[in-house]
C-alpha cells in the first residue's frame, strides 16, 4: 500500500511542478509531512508564485491560492483522469492576465476530459469551443440556449 | 465518454422539462446572476448521487422541487434529473485495457484471470461471452461494443405533508445509490473526488487540514 | 433597551428596503424571528430578488447573496455612517450589470463616507473617482501609483 | 473625515517606506493578482488594532513583516504601519453636535452637563476651556479647532528568537490598545464593525447566525 501511494505521490507531484510553473509562473512541489512514512502525516503544497520566497500558504493572495489549487487538481487529473470537470466559477479572484492562462489550460485538458464551467469572465468565454447561455426572465423558469462560438445560435 | 445531455424536470429553478445538451471537450455556461447556472451542476450532483442536500444549497431534499409545483397544492410532487453519458469510446477504452495484446474480449473467449485482469474496476465488467455468470442488472451496463449511451436518473417525489423518496435509475431500471457508485467508480467518478469545484470553493483544497489532502492521493493511488 | 434597538431596527428596516429595491431590482426586508421580544430572537433577512417567490437565504445564488448583503452594509451605513468603508473585491460574484449597480450605488454613498474599494472589474473602476495601482515586479517589493481618471498618472 | 494617507513600512509585501495617498469619496485599488492590495487593507486592520493575525492571513503577527528583513539576520527587525485621518470637517461637526444651539463648545464657556451632552462618545471630549480638568493624553486629541489632523501608529518589533513587541501611538504618544478603541469609537470605528469586508468576506453577514445579526443592530442602537 506505501508502495502504490509513493507512485502515485511521485507523478502527481511532478504533474503538480510542470502545471504551477505554467499558471503561476514559479516554482512549487508537494510535499510530505512525513516522508518516512507518508501515512504518519499530511500533504503540505509548497509554493513560490512568481519566484516569491516560500510563504505559509493561508498568506497568499486570493488570485495566488485559487492557481496553486487548480494545479493541485489539474495534476490529479492527468495521473487518473475523471470523464468529466465541472468548475463553477473557479475564476472569481483571477486578474484577466490568470483567467487566460487558466482557460488555455483548460483547453489543452479538455482533449483528454469534457470540462464544464460556469464563468462570467470573458477571455474564459472565449477560449471556449461553445457556450451555453442561461436566462430567467422576470416571473419565469430558467431558459438554456446553445451557443456556438461560430456565432451560429439555437435555441433549445 | 462525456455526457451528452442533462434533462431536468421541475429542479430548483427549471420548470417544466428542460434539456441542456453537452459535448466533449470544452464548453462555457454564462448568463446572469441568478439564472440557473450552479443549478445545472446542482442538477449533476443530485442525479449521481455525489452530495447531500447542503451540498446543493437546500437544506433538505424536498427544497429541490421547483417552487411552482409545490404551491399548485398537489397531493404529490416530482422532480427528476436525467444524465446521459456518451460512451462510443469508452467502451472501446474498456475493451482495450481488458485484453493483453489489444483484442477486445468478448472476441478472444480468455476468462478475465485469464488475461491476467487486476484491476478491480474491470472485475464486474460483462461482456458478451459471460453473460450469464453476471446479476441481471450488470449485463445491461457496459456490455461489449452493444451500449453507445449510458442514462442515470433521479426522481424526487415529496408528498403534501412534506415526506419524500427519492429513487435511482440506470437505463431505466431501478437500483439502489450503491449500484449506481459502483458504475460510476468504474468510470472514475467518485463522491468525493475533485472533479466538481463548486461556486466558492476553490481555494477549499488551500485551507484543507494537510492529512485530507493526502488522503486525496491515497484513494487515487 | 428595547426602545433603543426598535428605532435602530425600523430605520434600518426601511433603508434596507430602498437600497435592496435599487441593487436587487426585488423587495427585501428584514423581519425579528421573536417580534415580540426581539432580545429572545434573532434576525432574518427576507429576500426577493427579481421578484421570486421567498427562499431560505442559503439557496440564493452567489451574486443574489452578494447584493443581498451589500444591501444590509449599506443599510447600517445609512443609519449609523462610519468614516470610511474597505471592500475587497465584494464584486466577485457579480455579472457586469450588477457590477455597475453596485459601483453607482456605491458613488452614492461615497458623499457621506470614504470608500477605499478594491476591485479588478472595470464597471467599479470606471465610477470611482480614481484609481490607485498596485503592483509587484518579479523580486521586488510592492509598488503603488496613483491614477487619476483624468488620465493623469502620478508615481509615487 | 477621511483616512488620506496610510505609510507602511517593511509590512508584508512592502519593502522600505511606501505611502499610499488617499482622498475623501471613491476611490479603486486595483492591480494584478499578488501585488499588495489586499495588504493594504491588512494594513489599516493591524495599525487601528481591529483584527487578530489571522484576520491579517497570518498566524503570528511576526509573519508581517516584510520578508526580507527578517531573512537579513538582524538582531531585532521592525515593521510600522501609519494611518493619518484628516478631521477637519469632523471637529467642526463634533463642535456642532455637541452644542443645542449650535455654537462650538469652545466658545461657549458652558460645561458639557450645561450643554446637556448625553452623548457618552462625546464625554471624553476636550476643548480648550476643559483642558485642566482631562487627562494630558485626551487633551491632546480632538481639542477644538486645533487639530486638522490625527495621527495613529503601529510598530511590531521582533527579535531574532521570535519574541515580539507591538506598541500603539496616537500623534506621536505612546498609548494602549484601550485608548485607541475609545478615540476610535467616537469616530465611529468599531472592531466588529461591518465597514471592512475582506476578501472573499462578502457573503458572511448571509451565512451568520440569525442572533449575530441582530447583534449588530444591538451595537449599533
Ligand atoms: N426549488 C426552487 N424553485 C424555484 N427556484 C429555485 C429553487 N431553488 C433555487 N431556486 C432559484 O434558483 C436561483 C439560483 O440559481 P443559481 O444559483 O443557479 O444562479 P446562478 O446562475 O449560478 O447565479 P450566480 O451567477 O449569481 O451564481 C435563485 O434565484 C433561487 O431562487
Ligand atoms: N511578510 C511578508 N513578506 C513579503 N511578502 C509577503 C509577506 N506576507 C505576504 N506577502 C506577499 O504578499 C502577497 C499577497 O499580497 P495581496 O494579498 O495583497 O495580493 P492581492 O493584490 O490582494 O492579490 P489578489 O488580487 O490575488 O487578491 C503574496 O504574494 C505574499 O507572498
Ligand atoms: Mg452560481
Ligand atoms: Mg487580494
Amino acid at each position: 500500500r506505501q508502495k502504490a501511494f509513493r507512485e502515485a505521490f511521485d507523478v502527481v507531484n511532478q504533474n503538480f511542478q510542470s502545471i504551477f510553473a505554467e499558471l503561476s509562473d514559479g516554482d512549487g512541489y508537494l510535499q510530505l509531512e512525513d516522508s518516512q512514512d507518508p501515512f504518519n502525516g499530511g500533504l503540505n503544497l509548497v509554493a513560490h508564485p512568481k519566484g516569491k520566497p516560500v510563504r505559509r500558504l493561508a498568506s497568499m493572495s486570493g488570485g495566488e491560492k485559487s492557481l496553486t489549487a487548480l494545479s493541485f487538481i489539474f495534476a490529479l487529473q492527468r495521473y487518473r483522469p475523471s470523464p468529466f470537470y465541472a468548475f463553477d466559477e473557479v475564476d472569481m479572484f483571477l486578474d484577466g492576465a490568470n483567467v487566460e492562462r487558466l482557460a488555455k489550460m483548460i483547453r489543452q485538458q479538455s482533449q483528454q476530459a469534457q470540462f464544464i464551467v460556469v464563468s462570467l469572465r470573458r477571455p474564459m468565454i472565449e477560449s471556449a469551443e461553445r457556450t451555453i447561455g442561461v436566462t430567467q426572465a422576470r416571473g419565469a423558469y430558467t431558459q438554456v440556449i446553445g451557443i456556438k462560438l461560430t456565432g451560429h445560435t439555437a435555441s433549445l | 465518454m462525456y455526457i451528452k445531455r442533462v434533462e431536468l424536470t421541475h429542479f430548483k429553478s427549471f420548470g417544466g422539462t428542460t434539456q441542456v445538451p453537452l459535448m466533449g471537450g470544452f464548453t462555457v455556461i454564462s448568463g446572469p446572476n441568478g439564472s440557473g447556472k450552479s443549478n445545472i451542476l446542482d442538477a449533476l450532483l443530485f442525479c449521481l448521487g455525489l452530495a447531500g442536500s447542503k451540498g446543493m444549497r437546500a437544506e433538505r431534499l424536498p427544497d429541490l422541487v421547483n417552487q411552482n409545483q409545490t404551491s399548485r397544492g398537489r397531493a404529490t410532487v416530482e422532480a427528476s434529473v436525467s444524465v446521459t453519458f456518451d460512451l462510443s469510446d469508452e467502451l472501446e477504452q474498456l475493451a482495450l485495457d481488458s485484453s493483453p495484446n489489444g483484442v477486445p474480449p468478448h472476441e478472444s473467449g480468455f476468462t478475465d484471470e485469464q488475461r491476467g485482469l487486476t484491476d478491480e474496476r474491470l472485475e464486474n465488467q460483462s461482456s458478451a461471452t459471460h453473460r450469464n455468470e453476471i446479476t441481471p442488472s450488470h449485463s445491461k451496463q457496459f456490455d461489449g461494443g452493444l451500449m453507445k449511451e449510458w442514462i442515470v436518473t433521479r426522481k424526487l417525489r415529496v408528498t403534501q405533508q412534506g415526506s419524500y423518496t427519492s429513487t435511482y435509475f440506470m437505463n431505466g431500471e431501478s437500483c439502489t445509490l450503491t449500484d449506481l457508485h459502483q458504475q460510476l467508480e468504474r468510470l472514475r467518478i467518485y463522491p468525493e473526488g475533485y472533479n466538481v469545484v463548486l461556486q466558492g470553493d476553490v481555494t477549499g483544497i488551500i485551507s484543507m487540514h494537510p492529512r485530507e489532502r493526502r488522503q486525496i492521493i491515497d484513494e487515487l493511488a
